[in-house]
């Protein structure tokens, strides 16, 4: 069964399952070990490289394969950032990071939602978030705020040595994330197409002031597991995701919507506006009325309104010699045929109003009767009366028998 | 009783040929 539609075959909400985003995508690293080779690291040796493809491999519990950062001296503060992107907008609910080194003691989570063009802050974490990141300590989540990056220095502890986690829950402590469902804020603020971290400053052992000799240990950062926690964002319209033709990610949309994220309807499914569906409503795009007679339509929001929220379609271009908001009725010159159903091709018959008989070429839109000059009668107008006959005059057509 | 139908043979579109329909 389809779980974008129920047991009765009516639309409802739908998810894509829940996974890891990063699996087995690309990570570009701003700094990798190996080149040139080192006595730990040598990046044209596989037994002793450390690529940033291994942040996003399988890892089996005790064999954790760990990308490598250069090593830097102590007292030089590098950062090193790892930016990885998602092929398409998710939904994120959480970023981790599983160290292999010494858990860095200020980090910056960063998100795109255009394809790596803007970046905005998502989280940071330092012992001194105001010196690093301008941003105050554990500041308390309002909901004037819950759209911000927050900074807290809880993931900074430099124990343990090695395994030690970075997490970042997107919603967590965010007032709306209860209602969620009526949170465009929220709903915004998750959505990501882009991951970016990066590591700002090292946890050093010992003073970093004072020991700065030349033969001092230095630093690198070492993460074996980078996992994006979401699904993909189909707005409630699509159960999975796969590639297109192209090979980009997409829905696989339902509801008659379409777009990488189902984020518009379907053409000609315009009788009300695109909207993101819900547990309460499916809220799947309508076709528009349009009898069989028009291929496209145009959303009105005015008459939409006017409906009570119903119906804002504007049939395009009725075909069949029929005319109006949804092709429901003829044109000029033609009537109704009440014997064959508003969708039937041939719904609408020509009026043929008489060119000499009829005072007009417009008939009556149901009966079909042309208005005809005196002395003339017929649907068409196309006889003279009883008691007249044909004249020579096309102006007077029919005149009264003497 | 059917009336015959209009016959456009029998008009004289002399002074109305501005009116006169294509045929």
């Amino acid at each position: 069964p389809d779980p974008c539609y129920d047991e009765n075959s009516l639309p409802r909400r739908c998810v894509p399952e829940f996974v890891n985003a990063a699996f087995g995508k690309e990570v570009q690293a701003s700094s990798t070990c190996g080149r040139p080779s080192t006595r730990q690291c040598d990046a044209s040796d596989p037994k002793r490289a450390h690529p940033p493809s291994y942040l996003t491999d399988l890892n089996n519990a005790g064999n954790m394969t760990c990308w490598r950062s250069e090593s830097f001296p102590r007292h030089s503060p590098q950062n090193v950032s790892l930016t990885l992107s998602l092929g398409k907008k998710f939904e994120v609910t959480y970023v981790s990071l599983q160290f292999c080194s010494p858990r860095p003691e200020s980090v910056a989570i960063y998100k795109s939602m255009d394809y790596g063009k803007t970046w905005v802050p998502y989280q940071f974490y330092s012992s001194q978030c105001r010196r690093l990141y301008g941003k105050p300590s554990r500041a308390s989540v309002t909901k004037q705020n819950e759209q911000e990056a927050l900074c807290t220095d809880g993931y900074t502890d430099l124990y343990p040595l090695t395994g030690g986690l970075i997490a970042f829950s997107t919603l967590d402590g965010r007032p709306s994330a209860q209602d969620f469902d009526n949170s465009p804020v929220l709903q915004d603020w998750v959505t990501a197409t882009d991951i970016r971290v990066v590591f700002s400053r090292p946890h050093l052992q010992g003073n970093r002031d004072t020991d700065v000799s030349e033969d001092a240990p230095g630093y690198f950062y070492s993460v074996g597991e980078f996992q994006v926690g979401g699904r993909c964002k189909c707005n409630g319209h699509a159960s999975r995701c796969g590639k297109d033709k192209e090979g980009r990610l997409v829905c696989d949309c339902k509801h008659n919507t379409e777009g990488p994220e189902c984020d518009r309807c379907k053409a000609f499914h315009y009788d009300r506006p695109w909207q993101r569906a819900n547990a309460r409503e499916a809220n799947e795009c309508l076709a528009c009325t349009c009898n069989l007679h028009a291929r496209r339509c145009r959303f009105n929001m005015e008459l939409y309104k006017l409906s009570g929220r119903k119906s804002g379609g504007v049939c395009l271009n009725c075909r069949h010699n029929t005319a109006g908001r949804h092709c429901h009725y003829c044109k000029e010159g033609f009537y109704r045929d009440v014997s064959r159903p508003i969708t039937d091709r041939r719904a609408c018959k020509a009026c043929d109003c008489h060119p000499v008989g009829a005072a007009g070429k417009t008939c009556n839109q149901t009966t079909g009767q042309c208005p005809c000059k005196d002395g003339v009668t017929g649907l068409t107008c196309n006889r003279c009366a009883k008691g007249y006959q044909q004249s020579r005059s096309p102006i007077a057509p029919c005149i009264k028998i003497p | 009783e059917v009336m015959p139908t209009l016959d456009m043979t029998l008009f004289d579109w002399t002074d109305y040929e501005d009116l006169k329909p294509d045929t």
